[in-house]
């Protein structure tokens, strides 16, 4: 990626990460739609033989065989069984069945986590410069089990499988499938076993944001990544014959529209469709449009392929506006016509101008890259939202990464827009997705296990959001773009990832497999679901009190019970492990809400040695006359002066 | 649920076996769950076994031969295939 790397910090602190051996030791297995081994994002230049003990492949298939890996792309498998028993064979004119990556996303998502250093990359132009993973010196391996017709769960398992087999050191999927219990869920099973072998795994919290309870992996033992905005933007000017001018964002590339004010119509008074105003393919009125800029709605079909149905109608241009489900968020496109995306706002009045005006008339005016955007980050819009709706006790998402306008590496086989119709071919793409956000943390996650290859996956993640930022350098929270306000624990989790910190974070709170077993028994699993999800026969202790609560997780969650009467206290219980050696800390509390009362016992930590453990309650007490209110947040925070670790903390009267 | 000539369609199950169980008379546990799924099926394959990931394997069955499997000695659970999608 380019840009990212300077937005969290890393180029400013090259030296404080590993550019050794143990950071061309580390391999980061990516479960998406394959590579494109081609890319300059795996060039092998000055990396050495594989790591010892790895025992990836790189398989042969269609367009690929053992020669397309190398020393960076050390693995290449694919899987397909469950896909063509279910969907019938593949067929190899649409995708190769192999792990070649004909869609992008693939590609994208593994060079986003650990590409090689590539100077001179761009999308068209747009968003030039050095590209790199966040571990550009760790090794890859790509596990291929999405395919044209989605992405299938005993494919799934059988690429964790294999990839625990292989290896791996993390475990990078952006895809994910709904709310299920944890022992139902694929994802979550696998990624239990690659926890208990020390591999770190990073989910995508998905895109189904903003509305509440969106989120899916949030099975404690996975890292769960929403997505964030970065200082970077692609504006465009759309300006309109009442003289008046909007902000929008575009990534066109190709002949500016005349240097004149041109016809402009609604998709909704250029069709006969009821949703018109959507551009859906074969619903405009060719001799409505021609020649004209098209203003489009937002939502239903890709907002690429309304900008092509636009072209193929005759349409010289296309502005595509917002509605409320996406308010002000701009994600840009490499639109096959000059066109820009505007907000919701920008997008009623000009509703309000094309439909009032006898002759309206627009033009759009294309302005390249610019960086230094503030605020930044925001929570994207579109990023899956708290609370957790498998375990409310367990705040999710762990936290935020750049996931907006990020470009990485690309596919041959396929143009920026993904349209068939597009014919491009470029070595870059920008494109926007919790997709973007995981293998931000993935990588990060390399980086951490190369500075320190005895740290559990749970110390990893500790170390991720304990150090992660909420607030701007001016103390003000980060900001929402769906809301326009303050973004909530709920929405971006621990904060915003900030590597250069996690790398020293001083405290981490650590996990093993066996407490992630006490927590199955805390959720009341019965010996059978216990054993689907950890394969061991485990069984409950019946004298042993389980307490959600009380696992060992580097934020809280509390759930306060609107039938219970009286004062009501809720007990958590923490052990932090200190990686920083000795040193004393004290707590700070924060809290929005006077209605619950917040005790930490003891108030101040002392270690004497690196590794020492010390432990700590917390009381969130609520007195019946308390009004209840919806969700409330606060944080609290261990300090030696040096190192700040901080939890957030979300309240839910339920 | 049933193709056109009224047979029962099959889908794709995952299935969870508790490998401490398996019976001493089999050498490898790729085994014990051919036989298993043998007992209620003559024509099913495995797509995948497991050993990593969760110890099982999966395969199509249909329906009834999902429930009948699900009783059998040694089967934790017999869950249906969900699909994902890129984030």
């Amino acid at each position: 990626t380019t840009r990212t790397p300077l937005f969290l910090g890393l180029d400013h602190n090259a030296d404080l990460f590993p550019q050794s051996d143990s950071a061309t030791d580390v391999v980061v297995g990516v479960l998406d739609t394959g590579v494109w081994p081609e890319s300059k994002s795996f060039d092998d230049s000055g990396f050495g033989p594989v790591p010892s003990g790895w025992k990836g492949a790189c398989e042969t298939g269609t367009n690929f065989s053992a020669s397309s890996c190398n020393h960076k792309l050390i693995g290449a498998r694919f899987f397909a069984r469950g896909y063509e028993a279910t969907m019938g064979p593949i067929d190899e004119s649409k995708e190769s069945k192999s792990a070649r990556d004909d869609d992008g996303h693939g590609t994208h998502t593994s060079s986003t986590a650990a590409g090689s250093i590539v100077e001179g990359a761009s999308l068209l132009g747009y968003a030039a410069g050095t590209a790199r993973g966040m571990a550009p010196r760790a090794r890859v391996a790509v596990y291929k089990v999405c395919w044209l017709g989605g992405c299938f769960s005993s494919d799934i398992l059988a690429a964790i499988d294999r990839a625990i087999e292989d290896g791996v050191n993390v475990l990078s999927m952006s895809l994910g499938g709904g709310m299920s219990d944890y022992y139902r869920d694929s994802v979550a099973i696998g990624a239990f076993a690659a926890m208990e072998k020390g591999i770190l795994v990073s989910c995508s919290a998905g895109n189904a944001g903003p509305s509440s309870f969106s989120l899916s992996n949030v099975a404690p033992w996975i890292t769960t990544v929403g997505a964030g905005t970065l200082d970077r933007d692609f504006p465009a000017q759309v300006t309109f014959g009442n003289g008046k001018n909007y902000s929008g964002v575009s990534l066109f590339k190709g002949d500016a529209l005349p240097a004149k004010l041109l016809p402009f119509v609604y998709a909704g008074n250029a069709s006969n469709a009821t949703n018109g105003n959507l551009c859906m393919t074969g619903t405009l009125i060719p001799e409505r449009v021609k020649g004209k800029i098209v203003m489009c709605d937002r939502g239903v079909n890709a907002r690429v392929q309304k900008g092509q149905v636009v072209k193929d109608a005759g349409g010289i241009g296309m502005i595509l506006a917002n509605t409320a489900a996406n308010g002000e968020e701009l994600v840009a496109d490499a639109h096959l016509l000059p066109a820009t995306a505007v907000g919701e706002k920008s997008g009623d009045e000009i509703r309000e101008y094309v439909l009032t005006n006898p002759n309206p008339t627009a033009t759009i005016v294309f302005e390249g890259t610019v960086v230094g955007i503030q605020p930044s980050p925001v929570v994207a819009a579109f990023s899956s939202r708290g609370p957790n709706s498998i375990t409310p006790e367990i705040l999710k998402p762990d936290l935020i990464a750049p996931g907006v306008n990020i470009l990485a590496a690309w596919t041959g086989e396929a143009g920026p827009t993904g349209l068939a119709a597009d014919e491009r071919r470029v070595g870059f793409n920008i494109i926007s997705g919790t997709s973007m956000s995981c293998p931000h943390v993935s990588g990060l996650a390399a980086l951490l296990k190369a500075a320190h290859p005895d740290w559990s996956p749970a110390a990893i993640r500790s170390a991720l959001m304990t150090t992660a930022y909420s607030s701007y350098k001016d103390q003000k929270p980060i900001l929402d773009v769906a809301t326009g306000k303050s973004s909530t624990p709920f929405d971006h989790g621990a904060g915003h990832v900030s590597p250069v910190n996690a790398i020293n974070p001083g405290l981490v709170y650590d996990l093993s497999a066996e407490d992630y077993i006490g927590f199955l028994c805390a959720l009341k699993y019965t010996a059978s679901q216990i054993k689907s999800v950890a394969r061991s026969n485990f069984t409950c202790d019946p004298s042993k009190t389980y307490s959600v609560t009380d696992l060992n997780y580097p934020s809280f969650a509390v759930n306060i019970d609107t039938t219970r009467s009286g004062t009501r206290a809720y007990k958590y219980t923490r052990t932090v492990t200190s990686v920083g050696g000795a040193g004393t800390y004290r707590v700070k509390i924060s809290s929005e809400t006077t209605a619950v009362k917040i005790a930490v016992e003891p108030a101040v930590l002392s270690f004497k040695e690196v590794n020492e453990k010390q432990s700590y309650t917390v009381t969130f007490t609520v007195s019946s006359s308390s009004a209840p209110t919806s969700n409330s947040f606060g944080r609290i925070e261990w300090s030696d002066g040096k190192h700040v670790v901080g939890s957030p903390v979300a309240f839910s009267w339920t | 649920a049933a193709t056109g000539d009224g047979r029962q369609r099959r889908a794709t199950y995952i299935v969870h076996m508790a490998r401490s169980q398996m019976p001493a008379s089999f050498d490898h546990h790729s085994h014990w769950y051919d036989s298993s799924l043998r007992s209620v099926s003559d024509s099913a394959e495995l797509l995948y076994t497991y050993d990593n990931a969760i110890h099982g394997f999966s395969t199509r069955l249909t329906p009834e031969e999902a429930e009948s499997l699900t009783g059998q000695p040694g089967v934790i659970s017999v869950l249906p295939e969900l699909r994902y999608e890129l984030h």
